[in-house]
């Protein structure tokens, strides 16, 4: 069945939906069937991937929140990529939290809405918005292993012993088999002091050494452009830094680095 | 009493740390007395101010969820600068939305906790963690006004709309005087299209161009670089640029703009 993988770092803004949806594109381009599915409310990963929905189109909120009425199957999309389908993100869960805070086994909500869809990609990649809430404990509830990107900057390198607490925290009551896949170092700006000596930390710090996948996407212009196209860079300019970045990390990871 | 701003925005990474701290720097150096208040549980703004604290001072957690024992003033630390304060943040805020979910009044906590403080200082800064979460809306309870940081890209503009709804929403049920001070444009970086595309937009669009700061806070090295030092760029390198737009901004803020 799928390799599901979560993409997190509580850490605002250090290129999670960026990694996401290029990964997905970069594995799709080698022949692999991709599911993106975005939890977060936020829908950036939606827009990255260039689809803009009617309100009347089931979301991941719905699978979530009313999983009798809609189930995950309803809720894809397929994008303009072949072998690259969505499960869209809905501002209402942002709403999700609360709403599921007397239910029993809420942490397991998208598991349970995932299950049918087991055997129908080879990879499943789960975007989170930048918080270790209820939605985020859902995707690490189900998915099998988790990529943090990291931008090289102190503000995100300090953000990952609580991830790796939280991690820790659902191996224990939730899912045993959820491993830390790596650690991607990202928006890596070689001007700055700061970058390279993150770099370094990340590298040599006992904690994060051994999870350091050897590719580093480096900061570039035309990744922030292709935002605005909804098109992942992977597609939009395929020399790109960018698009060459992520086509070498989706190397690596299938290799099974690091 | 005291001005008291919010600085916020769900999009995660647009610069609010950044923003608050600098904001709060500049302003300093013109004489005013300031206090910066760090609700984001990451503690960014805490570290951006060169604060290291040991376990056993008041944070803004204790103030908000165990008003009995801690005081706002009993939180309070000086930094290296004269007229500037700190109430550092602690990861356990992570915690409040589910610590505080069967109290009344729970979206007041943060006001009430402030209020001795109130004649204190001239200017209250408050950061925010890239949510619309309890924390926030405490945050949006206790302030006057709202500066929104907008990076200028299209996930930074989406996340407007939410955030104008839930200041909406608050000013209805919660605080009627809160206002939106203003939008400042943030890492605006003249090399890409998206930059100069999102900021015209900024500038046209019925519901943002009224609310826009002259003020574009421009994308660069040093600031990211000064976050390594513990220090706010505006005193690390004062001729820098970013160092010169935030002292923009504090003069373009004082007069009451936009
Ligand atoms: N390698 C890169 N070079 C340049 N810009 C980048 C790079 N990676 C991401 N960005 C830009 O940085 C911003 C943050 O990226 P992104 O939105 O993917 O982060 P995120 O972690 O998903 O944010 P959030 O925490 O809000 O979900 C976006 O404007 C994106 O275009
Ligand atoms: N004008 C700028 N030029 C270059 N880098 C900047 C600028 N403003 C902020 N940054 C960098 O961008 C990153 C995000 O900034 P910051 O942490 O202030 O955003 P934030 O909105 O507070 O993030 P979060 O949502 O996680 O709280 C940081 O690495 C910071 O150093
Ligand atoms: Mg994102
Ligand atoms: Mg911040």
């Amino acid at each position: 069945s799928a390799a599901i993988i979560a993409v997190a770092n509580e850490k605002g803004g250090v290129g999670k939906t960026v990694t996401a949806i290029n990964l997905a594109a970069a594995l799709s381009l080698k022949g692999k069937t991709v599911l993106v599915v975005d939890m977060d409310p936020q829908a950036n990963a939606t827009r990255g991937l260039g689809v803009d929905l009617d309100d009347l189109h089931a979301t991941a909120y719905d699978m979530v929140c009313q999983p009798e009425t809609v189930a995950a199957g309803d809720a894809v999309v397929q994008t303009k990529w072949k072998g690259l389908d969505l499960i869209p993100a809905h501002v209402d869960l942002a709403g999700a939290e609360v709403e599921l805070v007397d239910v029993v086994g809420r942490e397991n909500r998208l598991k349970q809405a995932m299950e049918p869809l087991g055997g129908v990609y080879d990879i499943v990649i789960l975007d989170t918005p930048p918080s270790l809430s209820l939605l985020t404990v859902n995707v690490f509830a189900c998915a099998g292993s988790v990529i943090v990107p990291c931008q090289t900057h102190p503000y995100a390198f300090d953000a990952l012993s609580e991830l790796f607490d939280t991690i820790e925290a659902v191996q224990g009551e939730i899912n045993p088999d959820l491993r830390l896949s790596g650690i991607l170092a990202t928006m890596f700006d070689r001007r700055t002091r700061v970058s390279h000596n993150t770099l370094d930390r990340l590298r040599k710090d006992q904690r994060t050494q051994k999870f350091m996948y050897h590719t580093v996407i480096r900061s570039n212009t035309t990744i922030a452009d292709s935002a605005e196209v909804g098109k992942p860079v992977v597609f939009y300019r395929t020399t790109s830094f960018g698009a060459l970045d992520y086509k070498a990390f989706a190397d690596e990871f299938l290799s099974g680095k690091p």
